[in-house]
């Protein structure tokens, strides 16, 4: 099981973890963190959800690949899937990420908090408007969407300081996706069995490992649920500020779980 | 109503 897990996850990642450990000092210029930021809100809304939707379809693979995930109906999958995909992605991007720095791989570089900041606000042109106006220079108009980037950042941090290898990961990732206490279960005994076997698997490795410590510091699970409601709380607002903004600008996997 | 997540299931291993 353990060597599924791994494979699993190994097979479905975008990126080897040397590679991104490699080109972990490659950041973006100013040059092209200003151009991030000159993007309008719904450009970069747009930009985020394909980049996230693309992470989302590796998950499906990841999942599909786990051992015993096909054998659940249809149903149960994508409870799972709806339930658990953001979620995957937040713990895989402690691969992906630069505790030094403080910046992400993102579009072929590393870039921090500041490269998202279009997301919350009006690109730079419109700061200038404003400015000529007298009014705010930076008003913000998703004001709670540069703290879900903020909580994103720390989350990964977070993880990031307990140094997990790569199989450590998988099983995070395989142990938020079979997750029995997921709501609409169709099948839940099946869930926990599964559940259950990752578990013990997990423990094993930990204990030939000498990383059984490892369990205790793990952020509690309420933190990536939180993360994933305040993602669709910022979505929310997102479109009540672009009522006229077609559904279809947005990946149609990312509009079916989100 | 979950299409696209039915249709990635449903292709085998990628």
């Amino acid at each position: 099981l353990t060597q599924n897990v791994l494979k699993s996850y190994l097979e479905t990642c975008a990126q080897r973890t040397e590679e991104l450990q490699r080109r972990r000092w490659e950041t973006f210029s100013s040059q092209e963190v200003c151009a991030y930021q000159r993007q309008s809100m719904a450009e970069m809304w747009q930009r985020c959800a394909g980049r996230l939707t693309e992470a989302i379809q590796q998950v499906v693979e990841f999942a599909k690949r786990l051992q015993g995930f096909m054998d659940l109906c249809q149903h149960d999958q994508i409870v799972l899937l709806k339930a658990g995909a953001l979620e995957v992605v937040l713990v895989g991007m402690c691969r992906a990420f630069n505790a030094d720095n403080r910046t992400v791989f993102f579009e072929g570089k590393y870039g921090g908090t500041e490269l998202f900041r279009a997301l919350g606000r009006a690109g730079d042109s419109g700061r200038g408007r404003g400015q000529a106006e007298g009014t705010a220079s930076d008003e913000e108009l998703l004001p709670g969407c540069h703290d879900l980037i903020s909580s994103i950042f720390d989350f990964a941090q977070s993880l990031c300081a307990l140094h997990c290898s790569d199989s450590e990961v998988a099983f995070l990732c395989a142990l938020v996706l079979l997750n029995a206490s997921r709501p609409w279960l169709q099948e839940q005994a099946k869930v926990a069995v599964l559940q259950g076997h990752l578990e013990v698997a997990f423990r094993l490795l930990l204990r030939r490992t000498q990383r059984e410590e490892l369990l205790a510091r793990l952020p509690p699970a309420g933190r990536l649920r939180a993360l994933c409601s305040q993602h669709l709380e910022q979505l929310q607002a997102f479109h009540r500020l672009h009522p006229g903004l077609l559904p279809a600008a947005f990946p149609p996997l990312y509009r079916e779980l989100f | 109503k979950h299409r696209i997540l039915h249709k990635l299931l449903q292709n085998g291993n990628s």
